[in-house]
């Protein structure tokens, strides 16, 4: 049980700071911290950790507190999509489902999550999102529009394909 | 693998039969204005991968089948449904069912259907073979599909929960 | 006790569907259910309803079902708003301070929301109000912006009165 | 009333003397990039008028004074602050305040001031006169602000669970 247990927390462990740093990168050229914040993982019960709790850490870029309690509503929605994600690279599923969890971002996190999503989603991962935000499904390959028929008294929907509109340059 | 399409029957606020596809698309949105069903959507996928159904916002499978008209629940409503009247004694559908079809990396393709039956129990099949929910379960878990622990559903408003310590019972199942 | 508490309820119980219809408003000539939805409050223990939990019921226009538990994200907010304003309309403080209450709502819910809040402020009625939608932010009277001063490693504020900027009709 | 200003003073991330006016508005809106410190304005607004701190994201009144560099919890970090090191034994602010300019109906100005002291406890000062507890309470109270029940305020996240039965509490403070 230990084994197996050690086995995926080691694995999520050491993919979490590389996720967190993909999902907060700023390219920017002012700072040396451009690379993005750091987080990682620690053990409450060293010898029965699937007893205890497990910690998680999350530094946004340029900031010093680890406590997670401290971080914004937006920084803890990044810190915690980051951890998902890293969980998920342990055995991983073919698809993630994600209902409005960009609802605390703001409109460079929302961007960051977006190009997380485009660089990530690929034939052994499908992402299917539900969001409000322009910025974000105006990215995805289509879009499935949800409706409600009120004489009907139905919900219905209908689909469009963007990637037969290409993004003309 | 990959998720193909879903074809929901009475399922939430979506009556009749409603299919979508994912065709060839990694990315895909669901959109559209508050209340209208995206949530509902999601609820149809968690649904027919065998999730549990305290996470569906009901407290039991009826509440997930189709309910057009007035019920008993809004008997005092008065109003605009005259002339359904006649017809409602059956106006809320009997049976309600949520199909995937699922392409395994090999080619295969998975029809997986959960159906709720008129004595309100979950009836599960695969490829139009009925089966229990324990062999539903573990051909979802082949495919790294754990209805146990959404793994891969993110509720609406569920994701700061992740970061709690008790996420640690969730690296727990992944690896059992 | 009991005196007091049925005083404030019966005010909050007398004004929660003219506030809910207030938010939820349609405008629309298509619908004769365009004024709005409905909502009330009933007690659980009429005797000693102190005692006992108050069920408030929303229904949101031309919709069918009363149970909350079965609205969407963006409805239950609504329903949660008229219900703090409703709240509020008994012994009302001089103001509110509401921290990214729009998070779940769409476009045309921001807007009913930012129309609330216009028709409602005055000078005894003072919204403070924390929001990344540019659509409810525009329609304030003041703006303070915050951000990071990072080499001084704090927050700082700027101001902005918008009612010297008048919108062009 | 009206609240006409705010000051704080090394209050969470507002690190020296911050001061915002709300001069005749009605409508104010408080925006800024995820992390700026907009509810920590909050925050502010919230501590002034005494309540308690547990809705404040921190555990205990010390965690609201501004923290600037390297501290005890951060040992282990290493980098860039080299320069702060050898003055930075007292870099974390020792003590912090809020204090809030509000007007009432009849002109009077109230000046409100909280004060988080050396020893991590609450001072109270009302027009520069120190008072207990109960006084600054009540003095709000008289305006209808009622610090037990945070019926004028509504934190991150908070907003769906007014409609919870146990609103109920929230009525009967309103009332007593
Ligand atoms: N069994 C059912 N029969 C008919 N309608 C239902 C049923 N269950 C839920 N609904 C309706 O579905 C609607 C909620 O849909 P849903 O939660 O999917 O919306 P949404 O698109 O996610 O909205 P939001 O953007 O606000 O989250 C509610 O208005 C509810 O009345
Ligand atoms: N005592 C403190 N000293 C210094 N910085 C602090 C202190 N307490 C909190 N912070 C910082 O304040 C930041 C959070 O600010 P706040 O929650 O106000 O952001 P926000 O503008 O509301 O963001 P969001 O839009 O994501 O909700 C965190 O990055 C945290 O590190
Ligand atoms: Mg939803
Ligand atoms: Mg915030």
């Amino acid at each position: 049980r230990y084994a197996l247990f050690n086995q995926a927390f080691e694995h999520i462990s050491s993919h979490i700071d590389s996720i967190y740093k993909e999902l907060t990168r700023t390219n920017s050229v002012i700072s040396p911290l451009g690379g993005g914040g750091s987080a990682y993982l620690t053990l409450e019960d060293e010898d029965e950790p699937y007893l205890a709790g497990i910690k998680y850490h999350a530094m946004p870029p340029m900031k010093r507190f680890r406590d997670m309690e401290l971080l914004s509503g937006g920084e803890k929605t990044i810190a915690a999509l980051a951890l998902l994600f890293a969980i998920h690279s342990f055995h991983p599923s073919p698809f993630f489902v994600l209902d409005e969890v960009d609802a605390a971002l703001d409109n460079a996190n929302v961007n960051k999550l977006t190009n997380y999503i485009v660089n990530n989603s690929n034939e052994h991962l499908q992402f299917i999102v539900i969001s409000l935000k322009n910025s974000l499904f105006e990215k995805s390959d289509a879009l499935i529009g949800i409706f409600r028929d009120q004489e009907e008294n139905s919900s219905k929907t209908v689909t469009l394909d963007l990637r037969s509109y290409p993004v003309e340059a | 693998g990959r998720l193909v399409g879903l074809e929901l029957h009475n399922f939430k606020s979506y009556k009749g039969t409603t299919s979508i596809g994912f065709g060839t698309t990694f990315f895909t949105s669901i959109i559209g204005p508050n209340g209208s069903g995206k949530s509902n959507m999601m609820d149809a996928i968690s649904f027919v991968l065998g999730i549990k159904t305290s996470n569906l916002r009901s407290h039991n499978l009826k509440d997930l089948i189709y309910r057009g008209v007035r019920n008993r629940q809004d008997s005092e409503q008065q109003g605009d449904d005259d002339d359904d009247d006649h017809d409602d004694g059956n106006k809320k559908a009997s049976r309600a069912y949520v199909m995937c079809i699922y392409e395994k990396s090999d080619g295969e393709i998975l029809k997986l259907k959960r159906e709720i039956t008129s004595n309100g129990n979950s009836e599960y099949r695969i490829n139009d073979r009925i089966v229990s929910a324990a062999e539903y379960s573990d051909i979802l878990k082949n495919e790294n599909i754990l209805n146990k622990t959404k793994n891969c559903l993110v509720f609406q408003g569920d994701v700061q929960k992740i970061s709690a310590p008790l996420e640690l019972t969730k690296i727990i199942e992944v690896v059992s």
